[in-house]
């Protein structure tokens, strides 16, 4: 069976195209097949990747746009074990193009529905909203992650964020869950950092015995430490793996990559 | 005349909000009367200067939905010299509610020729987009200043947002420029961000003979420094001024604020 992750957060630049991108990259370097998805009408993910998508390549916004699309043809293979979808910027349009069609959370799962080879890992890289592009993403995964830098402003946006997956999951979704918060450009030697952790710790394990989609949520440790390499990369059109394999960055989103397989491979 | 800015960057987490708000702060301390706009559905330039609108308080949502609303009861005093006209997250879905509105890229600009007193200067905070509340602010005002962080997937879509800029300044908005880039959360000491900047002052050195809006702009300096107490101020309601008037960050706004103020006055 898939696990599949959407990475969620409407707080913009908190590391989720980063964390997308070097988790995926981590985990098919232990072995799994990973599919990642760019949702994102920026296309950062896919830019990350080296990919371009020209006029004629097919995108996300193919498989959204025409139910027909033929998505095995949209998969690039960027190294072994590591797939992706890309995005393009017409994807912006997407939100008030498909304003009247039925159903219209529902389009990118009806799409992964015909995958040749449904992968290990599915991660979808999603842009700083809950538009129609997030919800969709929502619709079609069985969990989400939530990438978050520890600053008061990142804090703010939770609530509303659990709450939309909370909608998700009573309508199209009931399998949906909230599974865990990445900290990101994590500065764990400011006081600011540390108190914004404590109360994200004592918010999910407040919640440990509600009937909510985030009762078993919690903040993943280690976190991601700042790292300017994890900046660099994508310009390089590399993860972080290929372009500073010893950088603490690597080491990180390595650790964080164990984590997430570890946890599939006792499951 | 009042100096009317948008600050805008679809890059989310660039630091648009926290140079919106202690911007106009520090420009009102040096004595203009200054109104901040929150046009972003999170809300965080309001809850920056501890304002939460409440169901019956009139929001920047009553502009754009009601062409009768009346702006000047929608407008909080902050402290002398600075008013702001707060969001509310009921604005996310504005985007979808006027779809059908004509000439609705317009609605905030009809709104503000209704104030009683223009002010010296208006600062728009923008959301990580290009989408409608993004083109309204845009249609309002005839300066976009660009805040941005020095790393290379902010610097992807600086094209984009010129682009939107000329598309706007073509159509409804012709005296609209872009004057210049803030450099914000500066590492003055990674060489990735001495190349970032190097390119940009490149790209905006090579337009100087154009005719496109953007061909006055510059990167200011000094950049705004990275500094924890930027991040923490908004968790006190407070501007970097009154929570740590002495920091880094404190210096770097006042020094932009006073660079503000002189081509004002210079006008
Ligand atoms: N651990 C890190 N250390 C240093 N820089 C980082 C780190 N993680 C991300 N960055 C940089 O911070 C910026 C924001 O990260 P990123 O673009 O991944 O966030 P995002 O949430 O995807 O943003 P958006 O909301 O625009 O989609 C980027 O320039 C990225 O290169
Ligand atoms: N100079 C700085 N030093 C340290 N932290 C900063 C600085 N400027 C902004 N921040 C912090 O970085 C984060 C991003 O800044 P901010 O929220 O202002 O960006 P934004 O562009 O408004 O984000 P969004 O795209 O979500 O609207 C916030 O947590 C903010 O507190
Ligand atoms: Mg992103
Ligand atoms: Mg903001």
């Amino acid at each position: 069976i898939t696990r599949s992750i959407a990475l969620i957060n409407q707080k913009g630049g908190v590391g989720k195209t980063t964390t997308a991108v070097n988790l995926a990259a981590g985990v098919a370097r232990l072995g799994k097949r990973v599919l990642l998805i760019d949702m994102d009408p920026q296309a950062h993910a896919s830019l990350h990747l080296g990919v371009e998508p020209g006029p004629a390549d097919l995108t996300v916004y193919d498989l959204l746009c025409d139910p027909e699309a033929p998505i095995n043809e949209s998969v690039h293979e960027i190294e072994r074990n590591l797939h992706l979808i890309p995005s393009i910027v017409d994807l912006a349009a997407a939100e008030t193009e498909l304003a009247d069609t039925p159903n219209r959370q529902g389009l990118l799962r009806r799409a992964l529905d015909r995958l040749d080879t449904p992968p290990d890992f599915l991660f979808i890289d999603c842009p700083p909203s809950l538009g129609l592009l997030t919800l969709n993403a929502l619709a079609a995964v069985r969990e989400v992650v939530i990438p978050m830098q520890a600053h008061f402003l990142a804090l703010q946006g939770v609530g509303k964020l659990l709450e939309t997956v909370g909608l998700v999951g009573r309508s199209v979704n009931p399998a949906l869950i909230v599974s865990s918060v990445i900290l990101t450009s994590h500065e764990e030697q400011t006081t600011h950092a540390r108190e914004v952790v404590a109360d994200l710790d004592e918010f999910f394990t407040s919640q440990r015995e509600t009937e909510t989609p985030w009762r078993s949520a919690r903040v993943r440790r280690p976190a991601i430490r700042r790292n300017i390499k994890l900046a660099e990369c994508p310009s390089f059109g590399q993860t972080v793996f290929d372009y500073a394999p010893k950088c603490a960055g690597a080491q990180d989103y390595t650790a964080l990559a164990e984590s997430f397989v570890r946890e599939w491979d006792a499951l």
